[in-house]
């Protein structure tokens, strides 16, 4: 069965520091 | 630089005062959060799992079951894995906004008031 | 229960976007609009902001490490098949996966700053601007809202604080000489024929100014007129292009002129010097003056002495700048020295607070005066 289909959990959530956003990265 | 953010698709929504209260919004819509990676075929294989809608390929990875009365959800990945978790309701109302590279427009497409959220970690399937 | 499925290729332009309660009330306005902006040109890569007509929010990026996945109901074509349900009823729904994404956009209120880089300064020379406009980046007021992180109702409030005018369509600001040069003209047009300082008409006003003026050589033109009464006098409500003469902020202005001309090299004593204000205002002028009103302008080295001191020479290090203005005066009255540190009590607290923080306080009958620790 080589069609996988799975989750591959994580024991913690991150969340990052914020950062501001460039115009460019709206619309890459 | 500047763009106008078009709200055309939620007018409705917005002049009828009608908001998402369970697990999509009015407008058929649905977020789904997963405490890990969740791994997806992104290749066609003849498989029953493997469809096409109109001009998209897709592939079934699983199914979910809201309990409404208790907002519990249980979610099943793949043909091994069940995750148990919840309807939560967002702090912060998240706006689904679309970024069209080729004309240069804006739209905002609806908004979640709920995300349906799996932190545990996946129990196997007996 | 649902089916769900995710597409073979998903969309990378989607995005979440926080929504706080001023911003659901926008998008409920079908008269408010909403934009994203940021400072510049497409290539300077400024921050980006969102804009309704009177508010300013950044973006702030916040990447997290959960797997989200946007999804649209849809009936598939074809009835899926499936191999097991698991023992829960048949699936009734298909929402299928369109989107993932690895970070939200947050919301923060922030004050819109007007962006004036590339909009020269007009000093009323009658050669401007030059004739085809290519050296001016910034050709319209369009222009200079779409370059600028700020809503529509803060840049113009900026700009009208700022001596901004147009000139042939093309946005400047006017130099602080042209600026006081115009105020003067205007007051003593306005006197000259009688017009009412709570009601500036600009129509009245400008003919006022133009009278028996050569309009070849005449730059107080319309738009320099409105700069004027905009920056010196406040709009009067429901009627347009009326304006009420700030007396205030009129005569302080002068004042700070005049602490610049007769008190820079030298400093003068308060009642030579208030004499010497008034001089420099239009004949028969009926503004008040009191020393208190230029307090941010001057310092008393000796005494009570006046002299010019503008923050603009200060050093913009907060404990730089105290032991510069104890070393201009040693004494200062707390109402005097405020307004030089106000501008860096970036965390707001009470002025006194922040004062304490780098100078000493100690009372002398019923005044506090500031000393270095």
């Amino acid at each position: 069965d080589e069609i996988r289909i799975w989750v591959r959990y994580k024991e913690g959530f991150s969340d990052a520091v914020r950062k501001n956003v460039a115009w460019s990265s709206l619309w890459s | 630089p500047s763009v106008n953010v078009s709200k055309r698709q939620l007018q409705t929504l917005l002049q009828s005062d009608q908001h998402q209260t369970s697990v999509s919004t009015p407008l058929g819509n649905m977020m789904l959060e997963i405490q890990g990676d969740l791994e997806v075929p992104r290749q066609w294989h003849e498989d029953q799992r493997f469809t096409t809608d109109g001009e998209h390929q897709m592939v079934r990875w699983g199914l979910l079951h809201i309990d409404t009365a208790r907002n519990n959800a249980t979610l099943f990945v793949g043909r091994k894995q069940r995750l148990l978790g919840s309807l939560v309701k967002l702090d912060t109302p998240l706006g689904l906004i679309k970024f069209n590279q080729q004309d240069g427009t804006v739209e905002m497409q609806d908004v979640f008031h709920y995300k349906v959220l799996f932190k545990s970690r996946p129990l196997p399937i007996m | 229960s649902l089916n769900l499925h995710e597409r073979l290729s998903t969309d990378g332009s989607f995005r979440l976007l926080h929504l706080t309660p001023e911003l659901l009330e926008v998008l409920k306005d079908s008269n408010s609009k909403l934009q994203f902006k940021a400072a510049g040109n497409d290539e300077d890569d400024g921050d980006v902001v969102l804009c309704s007509r009177d508010k300013t929010w950044l973006l702030r990026q916040k990447n997290h490490s959960n797997t989200v996945m946007l999804m649209h109901e849809f009936t598939p074509e074809q009835e899926t098949s499936l191999e097991t349900t698991f023992g829960l009823p048949n699936p009734t729904s298909d929402f299928a996966g369109f989107a993932r994404t690895t970070f939200e956009y947050e919301t923060k209120k922030v004050s819109g700053i007007i962006n004036l880089d590339s909009v020269p300064v007009h000093n009323g020379s009658l050669d401007f601007p030059p004739a085809d406009g290519q050296d001016l980046p910034v050709k319209s007021m369009d222009d200079l809202l779409a370059s600028s992180a700020c809503s529509e109702k803060e840049c113009l409030s900026q700009w009208n604080q700022l001596g901004g005018c147009t000139v042939k369509g093309y946005p400047c600001i006017l130099s602080s000489d042209f600026l006081s040069k115009a105020l003067h003209v205007t007051l003593m047009s306005a006197m000259a024929e009688s017009l009412d300082f709570s009601r500036l008409k600009l129509d009245e006003t400008f003919d006022a100014v133009n009278k028996d003026m050569d309009q070849d050589s005449n730059p107080y033109t319309r738009e320099v007129i409105k700069t004027t009464l905009e920056k010196y006098g406040k709009r009067v409500k429901d009627d347009d292009d009326c304006w009420q003469l700030d007396q205030k902020k009129v005569a302080e202005w002068y004042g700070i002129r005049a602490l610049r001309k007769y008190a820079s090299q030298s400093s003068i004593p308060p009642a030579e010097f208030l004499i010497k204000w008034k001089s420099t205002f239009p004949p028969y002028a009926p503004f008040d003056i009191e020393i208190e009103m230029l307090r941010g302008w001057f310092f008393r080295p000796t005494g009570s002495n006046l002299q010019y001191l503008s923050k603009n020479t200060l050093p913009s290090d907060i404990k730089e700048r105290f032991k510069m203005l104890f070393k201009l005066q040693s004494q200062w009255d707390m109402d005097d020295i405020a307004p030089f540190v106000e501008e860096l009590n970036t965390k707001g607290l009470k002025i006194d607070v922040f004062i304490m923080k780098y100078a000493r306080k100690r009372r002398v009958g019923k005044k506090f005066i500031i000393s270095s620790r």
